[in-house]
């Protein structure tokens, strides 16, 4: 059982991780780990204790067996296929933004309710509309979905992603969506990291 | 002291005790703050023990209280001013985002390199030229800048921030920046949030 907080800390070590391995470092400390993540030394032991991974006293961990568990722990050693709905202003940048393929998250197809952007190209991928979504999510195996949608479109794009077969749903659109218990979703409100920012810049003292 | 993994929950709690106050609910116990974060209801009372705020057992925690002491704790209680440099697609969406006028976060100045983009408006907001980031926000105290350049532009940028008087920089481009110690640096990398979802649609068992 592996706490969502300690869940959401495994890609910033393995960020940092896979610097290091560019930089061929061999080992690293947990102290140098927990600067990276805004914990203290002795969480980062905790967390990767999770994985079964324990550090040699004075030595330190092994990096490249780390960056191998997380990426096990994470689903990163198989390829996730990606649809995008709504190509506006947010879905165009996370089209375009290299940081998915790195961790082998492939947008494989793009969704749209404007006519004038259907049969259009984005980095390759043919705009569909979205009364494609359904087929093409089940014919191209698709299981992950990114809704960039306004907010009274994004349920109904949500079950047609959810009826094609995709079982995780990236929501940025600022409504809440009701899906079947299989399918996880998960809200990204960018305002939340200025609230965590504001809360370093007004001087709050913290661990 | 209040721990990092708790300063990131807060928004979640505070977004939902908003939604409370909305629909006039008065108390709210641990365990359905609880859920909405995801973590469980020990953490929650732990959480807010940070505030010095004490629910009553069996009745749970007054909403109106705690959005007053979240607000003043995440430094909500201000207005904050902030910048946006790159006006690509991702810097279009940030200025459209109402999420952030919600919080009491106001877009004041947008910059970009593009001369055919300086001079142009986006929601009542003139774009001008990286050449004027200093000046404007020194003239408009500024205090957070947002950067949505590409990587090889970010450390320039962050620069002129930082020569303004910002002290809080959210960094989208995917660049390391050198700043001076009293300016905080939060880094935000989508991928991060599909790595955790990919933990949790991979099946993994959580606590
Ligand atoms: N969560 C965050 O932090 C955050 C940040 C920025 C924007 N947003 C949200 O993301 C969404 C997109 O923002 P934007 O600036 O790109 O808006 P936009 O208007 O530029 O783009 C929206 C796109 O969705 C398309 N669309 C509309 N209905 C659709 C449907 N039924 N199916 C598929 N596509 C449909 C439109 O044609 C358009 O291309 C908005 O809901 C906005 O509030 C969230
Ligand atoms: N961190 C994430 O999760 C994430 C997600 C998507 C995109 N991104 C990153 O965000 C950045 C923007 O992405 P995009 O899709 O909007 O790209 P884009 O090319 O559409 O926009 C970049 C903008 O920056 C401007 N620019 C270039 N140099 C500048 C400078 N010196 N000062 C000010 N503006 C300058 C350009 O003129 C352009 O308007 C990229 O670095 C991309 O990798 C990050």
């Amino acid at each position: 059982h592996i706490p969502e907080a300690t869940v959401s800390r495994l890609p910033l070590y393995l960020r940092s991780l896979l610097e290091f391995t560019e930089q061929r470092v061999a080992t690293v400390s947990s102290e140098r780990l927990a600067s990276v993540a805004g914990v203290n030394a002795a969480k980062v032991r905790k967390d990767l204790s999770y994985l079964g991974s324990y550090g040699t006293r004075g030595v330190g961990y092994d990096v490249e067996y780390l960056v191998r568990r997380i990426q096990e722990q994470l689903g990163l050693d198989q390829d996730w296929r990606v649809a995008i709905a709504g190509l506006g202003n947010l879905g165009r940048a996370l089209v375009n933004y290299r940081g998915f393929g790195e961790r082998r998250f492939s947008v494989e197809a793009l969704f749209d309710a404007d006519a004038a952007k259907v049969g259009t190209e984005i980095n390759g991928v043919v705009i569909q509309g979205t009364e494609d979504i359904e087929r093409t999510v089940r014919e191209r195996d698709l299981s992950i979905g990114i809704i960039a949608t306004p907010a009274g479109s994004a349920q109904d794009v949500a079950e047609r992603l959810v009826e094609g077969g995709v079982t995780g749903i990236l929501n940025f659109a600022p409504a809440v969506l009701t899906v079947p218990d299989h399918v996880r979703v998960r809200k990204v409100d960018l305002s939340i990291e200025l609230q965590i920012l504001a809360f370093y810049v007004s001087g709050t003292v913290t661990e």
